[in-house]
């Protein structure tokens, strides 16, 4: 049986916001080293990639391996009844038909518990390689949204280039054009500012904006988020949480006719 | 501003 409690109810209200309005159903795969979900979004541009490690839980208990086949609306409707500042217990039988759930308040005794109904979900699973990326860019996660969206009301892509001078985000559209460049920058008493661009070669890449906006739903979740690039292949926009915990986005670019 | 291209491109069913 599975059997995962997390001290906070916010963590997986936020991963769930995050990633709702890009996938409906999906699996949670559970197995002793936490609970992961891999999921594309309907028009197989997008991937989002979540590890919920077992260190997150206290306790994490998981037998067996398990697919928890959520449908997200679902998931929301129920997680709406828990505080951000709930624990949550996540339980399920070895071969389940719902997902139990229980929000306790630590400040008074009241307890509340749902029973989620699940569904068979055949997921397609890829196999994401690992990359040595020419382009590691890591930022305060409000900026990169800023960005994000003050270059959606121009266009609806952005070209994000990558030189030793910095990063720029840029985008042309029907009314004129914009840019945003960033330079590696280091705050000493609020490091959540930092700036930080690592780069070994020029990397030049256009995305649409619509997809990297809704990432930025990710916000909550980090003070910062790393975005990695290396030409011709998609975007990476990481969400870091404790415990080696992450919300993974990876984005295919817009290439040449 | 060239083509969407798709995820299944780069990423290959396990």
């Amino acid at each position: 049986m599975l059997e995962a409690k997390l001290d906070q109810a916010s963590i997986l209200k936020k991963v769930v916001d995050a990633i709702k309005d890009l996938v409906q159903d999906c699996n949670f795969d559970c197995n002793d080293s936490g609970i992961a979900l891999q999921a594309m979004d309907n028009s197989h541009v997008a991937l989002v990639s979540m590890a919920l490690k077992a260190e997150s839980f206290q306790p994490y208990r998981c037998d067996r391996n398990i697919a928890l086949g959520l449908n997200l609306t679902s998931l929301t409707k129920v997680l709406r009844a828990a505080q951000n500042e709930d624990m949550l217990t996540l339980r399920a039988e070895d071969a389940p038909d719902s997902l139990n759930l229980v929000f306790e308040s630590k400040a008074d005794d009241r307890i509340s518990e749902y029973d989620l109904k699940l569904m068979d979900i055949d997921q397609e699973h890829l196999g994401i390689p690992e990359t040595e990326y020419a382009a590691t860019i890591t930022l305060p996660s409000s900026e990169f949204r800023r960005i994000c969206t003050d270059l959606m009301a121009l266009s609806e892509s952005v070209t994000i280039d990558a030189s030793k001078d910095g990063v720029k985000f840029s985008c042309t559209g029907d009314i004129g054009n914009g840019a945003v460049t960033l330079r590696s920058h280091t705050n000493v008493d609020k490091p959540e500012l930092n700036v930080d661009i690592e780069l070994s070669e020029p990397v030049s890449l256009t995305f649409s904006l619509k997809y990297l906006v809704n990432f930025c739903k990710a916000s909550a979740l980090s003070h910062q988020v790393k975005i990695c690039l290396s030409n011709e292949v998609p975007l990476l926009v990481e969400y870091a949480l404790e415990n080696q915990s992450h919300l993974r986005f990876y984005l295919a670019p817009k290439i040449g006719d | 501003e060239g083509t969407q291209s798709n995820i299944t491109r780069y990423f290959e069913g396990a």
